[in-house]
């Protein structure tokens, strides 16, 4: 039996809405320390892993592991039901052929409830080495996002070079192109507004623009972003929640 | 050539 009750269905809908985009069926693995979940967007070059600590439910059980089979177009339009204030509990029993979601507003005692159907989904899931990354950066996420939705007006692909003391992205496309330059800087007010920098090895790679287009729809579920890079292994930009992360994992391109 | 390689390169099946 699964009961999983978020304090606020807000928290879930931005949690779907940061991957809806990209990835379609996915297999929600519900555990007794939580939930996780992966899948890999159609041309299988962006990597989506979610996991949802038990900390991020105003209460949380699963007595035997559940894997929910989810199309969250399907799974966003019943969450679309659903006022952001509302409590929303997840509840399924050991062997679902459906999930029930049930919309709680406590001040106008109104209870809302939709089930939605589960599906067969046959998606392997991959093993996700630890990595030695050459740098690590970590910054405000709507900054992140305003250089991604800038930068790809110029081009399909946006290089990030980083040294010791400078991050860059860069796009050169047909229209012309742009660069923005960032130094790492503490932000003793307002920390989450501070950009660290650790440089094991200088970095400087090429990414497709339309994957980090989707990656920045993660920003709504975090103030920062942490950015892991390697010459040798797909980046990971990673949003952290109250108790979990959902992380993209985007293999650069290459240079014949 | 640029080229844009799948993630299934680098992470394999558990």
């Amino acid at each position: 039996m699964l009961e999983a009750k978020f304090e606020e269905a807000s928290l879930f809908k931005r949690i779907i809405d940061g991957f809806k985009d990209c990835v379609q069926l996915v297999n929600f693995q519900c555990k007794e320390d939580g939930i996780i979940a992966q899948a890999v967007d159609d041309s299988r070059v962006l990597l989506v892993s979610l996991e949802i600590g038990i900390e991020a439910f105003q209460n949380y059980r699963c007595d035997h592991p559940v894997t929910l089979g989810i199309d969250l177009t399907s799974l966003s339009k019943i969450l679309r039901c659903g006022n952001n204030t509302d409590n929303l509990t997840l509840i399924a029993d050991d062997t679902p052929d459906s999930v029930l979601l049930l919309f709680e507003d406590t001040k106008k005692d109104r209870i809302a409830e939709y089930s939605l159907k589960l599906m067969d989904i046959d998606a392997e899931f991959l093993k996700i080495e630890d990595l030695a990354y050459d740098c690590t950066l970590k910054m405000p996420s709507p900054e992140f996002s305003k250089i991604v939705r800038d930068l790809s007006q110029l081009s399909d692909s946006i290089n990030i070079m980083i040294t010791k003391e400078t991050i860059k992205f860069v796009a050169d496309g047909d229209i012309g192109s742009g660069s923005v330059i960032l130094k790492p800087f503490v932000n003793m007010d307002k920390p989450q507004e501070s950009i660290n920098l650790n440089m094991d090895q200088p970095v400087d790679l090429t990414f497709g623009s339309k994957y980090l287009l989707d990656i920045v729809k993660g920003s709504a579920l975090s103030d920062n972003v942490g950015v892991r890079l390697s010459s040798e292994a797909p980046a990971l930009f990673q949003f952290d929640l109250k108790s979990g992360y959902l992380q993209f994992f985007l293999a650069p391109k290459f240079n014949d | 050539m640029v080229g844009q390689p799948t993630i299934s390169r680098f992470f394999k099946p558990v």
